[in-house]
């Protein structure tokens, strides 16, 4: 059962991460066809920086983050961004957008000149994220525990993140248990995308190194 | 232009910035 305190903490993250996305006129540049690869780039990277600012503010409506030491915030943003940027794009390429948009989506990413060695598992978490149907509720929990993960570098005091980490552990086993009562291992699947996650941020360095060459 | 910022900028400066004023 969710107590109503947990249903209370829970409706301030969904409505967080609701409110903090993308800004459409970014987002509808995305979908604009023509462009070079020098655009495709600049536009990329701009999509990157505003994914990072909309994380940022996200991040400060999740109880208790604001009372966290902060260079210690700091730490933690830096060292899931590339996560919780991943988890939101495999979120909206399993969403359902209208008729031809994820082709374009797909393909402008395609053609970014990021090797097809790290195009691969990336696609791939895209397709597995799409496979679990998470609701928003478990989308906006499981970005935000990837987010307030206590063993990031340079993080301090990783106790006081795990006492905000673990409320946000315990709603989301209730939800799953709710939501997905005939999957007894649904928890457990969640869990494990955020350790492909951590492989996919792993790689990243060396992907952008590539793009960048490229 | 911001593809010359780095993630630790960007997040700095959202930090203390308030993007909802």
């Amino acid at each position: 059962v969710i107590t109503k305190d947990q249903q209370a903490f829970m409706n301030v993250i969904l409505d967080a991460y609701n409110r903090h996305q993308i800004p459409p006129d970014v987002a509808k540049k995305l979908l604009q066809e023509q462009y070079s690869a020098e655009e495709n780039f600049l536009l990329l990277t701009e999509m990157a920086t505003s994914q990072v600012q909309v994380l940022v503010e996200f991040t400060k409506h999740i109880p208790g983050f604001l009372s966290l030491d902060h260079e210690d915030q700091i730490a933690l943003l830096k060292g899931s961004a590339v996560e919780a940027s991943f988890l939101r794009s495999a979120q909206v390429f399993s969403s359902k957008m209208p008729n031809g948009h994820t082709e374009v989506l797909e393909e402008r990413i395609r053609k970014s000149g990021i090797s097809e060695e790290f195009m691969t598992p990336m696609f791939n978490f895209y397709k597995t994220i799409g496979e679990l149907h998470m609701v928003e509720e478990e989308q906006a929990l499981l970005t935000a525990i990837t987010i307030m993960t206590p063993d990031r570098p340079y993080v301090k005091d990783q106790q006081a993140v795990e006492r905000l980490q673990e409320p946000m552990l315990d709603v989301l086993r209730k939800l799953c248990a709710l939501h997905h009562p005939h999957e007894p291992q649904y928890f457990a699947r969640l869990l494990g995308r955020l350790t492909e996650l951590r492989t996919l941020n792993h790689y990243h360095a060396e992907m952008l190194t590539s793009w960048r060459m490229n | 232009p911001a593809s010359n910022l780095g993630l630790e900028d960007i997040i700095r400066k959202a930090l203390m910035g308030n993007l909802e004023e």
